[in-house]
């Protein structure tokens, strides 16, 4: 049955690595996150610390918001505004234990979860595609 | 069985229908575009002309992509380039009769898909979120 084949399957077999993932730290200004969006193509990453601790999300669209003037586009805010002055900080976090369903359930209204583990350290992230890829194996078989 | 519950639909019963789905038309300067981006908060859109013909897709990534160039961002190519040199013109399209697995295989790769009829006339858009949201129904039946 159907939710016999997500079911018992847990966030962590679905998991993206933080070696794999790319990001910005906190303290980096809007041209920087600027350029990693646009070279890695994300449309949004994860905003780190030093310590990979995780504190938001930071996206093109929220960029451009901020740099997004009455009368002009205000580029020279690229270089005196921080990540942390325009990131998003109230974002949904999974563990890696945390049962598929739930990790299901968020991505419905965002295209990845961050994972972290118990203390708040960044782990990797939980993606719609990685979900799809299965979804779409298992309608196949 | 799971495959029961998403077999024998079609893509139109998840479309999102095109007077629901921003855009921009052949002809609109990356400027405007910009502009529908940001204020839509979509992170790409479909491209169409006046007859609601589709062309492509254009997003922030593509955008900034044309504007980085080796020195600075050159700011000034927003009025003076089309969307229609930017945008991504190979892109895949489902039909509204096509079956629901075709639209999943596809959304595997692609955030949203393009509907059009058979003379190519735009119908709206199958995203990943319409698909999830009936998965994550599902699973907690
Ligand atoms: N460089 C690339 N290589 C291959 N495919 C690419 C790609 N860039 C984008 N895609 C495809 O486009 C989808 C949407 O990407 P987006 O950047 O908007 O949205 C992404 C992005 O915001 C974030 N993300 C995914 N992988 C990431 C990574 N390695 N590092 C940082 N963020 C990532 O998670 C969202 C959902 O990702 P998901 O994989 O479900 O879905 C991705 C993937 O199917
Ligand atoms: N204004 C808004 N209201 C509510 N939720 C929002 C939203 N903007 C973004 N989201 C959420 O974020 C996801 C990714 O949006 P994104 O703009 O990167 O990627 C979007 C966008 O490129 C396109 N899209 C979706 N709806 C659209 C529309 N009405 N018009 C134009 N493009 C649309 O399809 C992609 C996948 O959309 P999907 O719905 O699966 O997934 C959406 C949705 O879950």
């Amino acid at each position: 049955l159907e939710n016999k084949k997500f079911a018992k399957m847990t966030v962590a077999q679905f998991l993206i690595p933080s070696d794999k993932v790319a990001h910005v730290q906190l303290g980096n200004y809007l041209d920087h996150a600027l350029l990693v969006l646009t070279k890695t193509g994300y449309s949004a990453i994860p905003v780190l610390d030093t310590s990979y601790k995780l504190h938001g999300l930071i996206s093109m669209t929220m960029i451009m918001d901020a740099i997004l003037g009455l009368e002009r586009i205000e580029f020279e805010r690229l270089e005196t505004m921080k990540v942390e002055e325009v990131m998003n900080k109230d974002i949904p976090r999974l563990l890696l234990d945390d049962d598929i369903v739930k990790g299901i359930g968020l991505i419905v209204n965002h295209p990845f979860v961050c994972v972290e583990n118990k203390d708040g350290y960044f782990e990797g992230i939980f993606t719609r595609r990685e979900i799809l890829k299965r979804l779409n194996k298992q309608l196949r078989k």
